[in-house]
């Protein structure tokens, strides 16, 4: 089924934390 | 060439490939997955999930990739 107002809102968090890190993890990388 | 092991990027690859916008649970990479063992797929989420290629979604079980969308 679909996604409550919730359980997206907490997806759009994670996302955001996760997209966060990468750049993190990339700086490092160089 | 991305810096990922083999196993790594099978898991990244499948994880991406899901369009449900919960993602893929554990469960369904492990049966997709089927020649690896669970530690070896366990391993590989956290990895990935802590280098920012993919976070979870609805709980802890499902995964999304950051670059998918």
């Amino acid at each position: 089924g679909s996604l409550t107002a919730e359980q997206q809102r907490r997806i759009e968090e994670n996302r955001q934390r996760a997209l966060a890190r990468r750049a993190e993890r990339l700086a490092h990388q160089k | 060439a991305n810096g990922l092991s083999a196993s790594q990027n099978q898991v990244l690859r499948l994880i991406r490939s899901c369009p449900d916008p919960q993602g893929i649970s554990i469960q369904d990479l492990k049966q997709r997955l089927s020649g690896m063992s669970a530690s070896v797929i366990k391993q590989a989420v956290e990895f990935l999930s802590n280098e920012g290629h993919i976070f979870s979604t609805i709980d802890e079980d499902h995964f999304r990739s950051t670059d998918n969308d």
